[in-house]
Order: structure tokens, then C-alpha cells, then sequence
């Protein structure tokens, strides 16, 4: 466990309770997308059944539970619970452009081909693009209320952290992952341009909109 | 094997 790695995990705790609160608080979900979140609630369900299967320490096993259950908390506040403030209309990226492929690929590029493996490279896979609705979501729109900058800016941090980990770890454990880290650097790219806007409007005082 | 290291990772 390095400096990147634990910064890393705090960080996308931080996005996920940023999230969390805003919607507590405003009573509301509007400009969030909720495919956005079904797809991270796919991504830790498909990738944390070793929970069932292997013990690797507390920390990973409490950090797994707290993602997955924060995961369907924020599905049920979008679905359900502030159902009315959702806007749907504006959450319209087409999930099959991403799960067809996500699938496909997680069946021809795995470490191993038996169930666990395959469902972890598809959570691995989804990952990189599940954040796509959102950013889908925030060009449609034209704009995005800071705190939900602040989320997608810690959600963009934890990926720029992890790459940092995986350098880490090559150098000091000769241990790399390709899947993880092509898909991680895949991911981080993502979120480029958003940080970008972040850095030269968020951080000055401004809403993020768009021209 | 080197992969399994992996799933330390969250």
C-alpha cells in the first residue's frame, strides 16, 4: 500500500460521499445521471464478488462493502427516492453502445477465461466508460452545478492517483496489471477536457456551462 | 500468479 494508492481510495470515497450529500441535501438529483450510477453499482457488483471467495485484508473488505453499498444508495435516490427530480430526458446515452462491446472485449481479453475473472475484466472494462452518461449528460445540457464538478473532479483524481500507484508498484514490486492499466489510463483520459473546465472555470469562481 | 496481485486493488 502506497502514498497514491491509499490517497487514491480516499479520494473516491470523497466522490462518492460528495455525490451522496448533494443529493441528501438538495432534496434532488437533477443534472446527475442515473445510468452513469447503474453502471458503477455493475461495476463493484461484478468486481467485488471475491468477497465470497478470498480474504485479502479488513481494509479491502470494509473499502469494498462501503463502495457497494454507497453504489445502490445513490440508484435508489435517483430511481426512487427523488424519482421526480431526475431528468431523464437529458439521460439519454444509449447503454448498449458501451455494454455490447464492454462484454464482448471482457470475453476476449481476460487473464483467465472462467466466470470470476471474466466478470472482473468486464467491471474493469465498464469502469473506463461508465462515467460517459454523465459527461454525455453535461454537453447536452451545456452545464453542471459545482458540486457536482467537485464529485466528477475527485472521480477524475482517484483515476490520475491509481496510474501514479501502478508507476509505484512497477518500480518497487515489478507488478503491473495490463488490463487495469490500459483501461485505467483509457478512463483518465476521460476526464482530460473535464479538468480542463474545472481547473479554468470551477476553480475561479465560475459554473461550469459550456459554449 | 502476477495478475491475482491485482485484485487488491479496489
Amino acid at each position: 500500500m502506497n502514498i497514491f494508492r491509499i490517497l487514491g481510495d480516499v479520494s473516491h470515497l470523497l466522490a462518492i460521499i460528495i455525490l451522496l450529500v448533494k443529493i441528501h441535501r438538495s432534496k434532488s438529483c437533477a443534472g446527475i445521471s442515473g445510468k452513469s450510477q447503474i453502471l458503477f453499482a455493475l461495476v463493484f457488483t461484478t468486481r467485488y464478488l471475491d468477497l465470497f471467495t478470498t480474504f485479502i485484508s479488513l481494509y479491502n473488505t470494509v473499502m469494498k462493502v462501503i463502495f457497494l453499498i454507497c453504489a445502490y444508495i445513490t440508484v435508489y435516490m435517483i430511481y426512487v427516492k427523488f424519482r421526480k427530480t431526475f431528468d431523464s430526458e437529458n439521460d439519454s446515452f444509449r447503454l448498449e453502445f458501451l455494454l455490447v462491446p464492454v462484454t464482448g472485449l471482457s470475453f476476449l481479453e481476460n487473464h483467465s477465461f472462467t466466470p470470476l475473472e471474466i466478470l472482473w475484466t468486464f467491471s474493469i472494462y465498464l469502469e473506463s466508460v461508465a462515467i460517459l452518461p454523465q459527461l454525455f449528460m453535461i454537453s447536452k445540457t451545456g452545464e453542471a452545478e459545482t458540486i457536482t464538478t467537485h464529485y466528477l473532479f475527485f472521480l477524475g483524481l482517484y483515476r490520475a492517483l491509481y496510474i501514479a500507484n501502478w508507476v509505484w508498484r512497477y518500480h518497487t514490486e515489478k507488478f503491473y496489471d495490463q488490463i487495469a492499466v490500459v483501461s485505467g489510463v483509457v478512463q483518465t483520459i476521460f476526464y482530460c477536457d473535464f479538468f480542463y473546465l474545472y481547473v479554468t472555470k470551477v476553480l475561479k469562481g465560475k459554473k461550469l456551462s459550456l459554449p | 500468479g502476477l495478475h491475482a496481485a491485482g485484485k487488491d486493488e479496489l
